[in-house]
């Protein structure tokens, strides 16, 4: 299970767009 | 076709839809303490697209009450200074209750997205480092 940190980091990134 | 350093210009949304747009305007949050709006920003465009990507429940509620602890308990921290009284609250008592809702941080998220509009965005589009880069 991931730490609250990872969670919350993995979330930022999903909702970023993809590279170019 | 015209570079994206331009179309980071037309409107905030075009500069978060760019990786390297993100990352310059992140630097530039950075100089002035303020990155942890953008990043509030994309958490909880995040949190919105969990619902129906995938997740379970026990996820979603890790994961509100994470954004919660990050960005809304410290009173000091940048997006809790500039999120209304009433707003923190909502989402206090969502976390509390447990009653996570897909939609809990669209109020956070507006607040701190004009924000950002009137402000960081246009300071942003003035600044050395976007200036530089250009």
């Amino acid at each position: 299970m991931d730490s609250e940190d990872d969670l919350l980091q993995k979330c930022i990134t999903s909702a970023m767009p993809k590279q170019r | 076709p015209t570079p994206p350093y331009l179309k980071w210009a037309e409107s905030l949304h075009s500069l978060l839809d760019d990786q390297d747009g993100i990352h310059l305007f992140r630097t530039f949050l950075g100089q002035e303490d303020r990155a942890d709006m953008l990043d509030f920003w994309f958490a909880c465009s995040g949190f919105r697209k969990l619902d129906s990507r995938e997740g379970s429940e026990e996820k979603k509620v890790k994961l509100a009450k994470a954004i919660y602890r990050k960005y809304i308990l410290d009173n000091g921290g940048i997006v809790s200074r500039q999120i209304k009284a009433a707003t923190k609250s909502f989402i206090r008592d969502c976390v509390l209750k447990l009653h996570v809702d897909p939609a809990m941080f669209e109020q956070a998220q507006t607040e701190i997205q004009t924000l950002m509009e009137g402000n960081s965005y246009p300071l942003f589009l003035k600044s050395d480092v976007y200036l530089e880069y250009t």
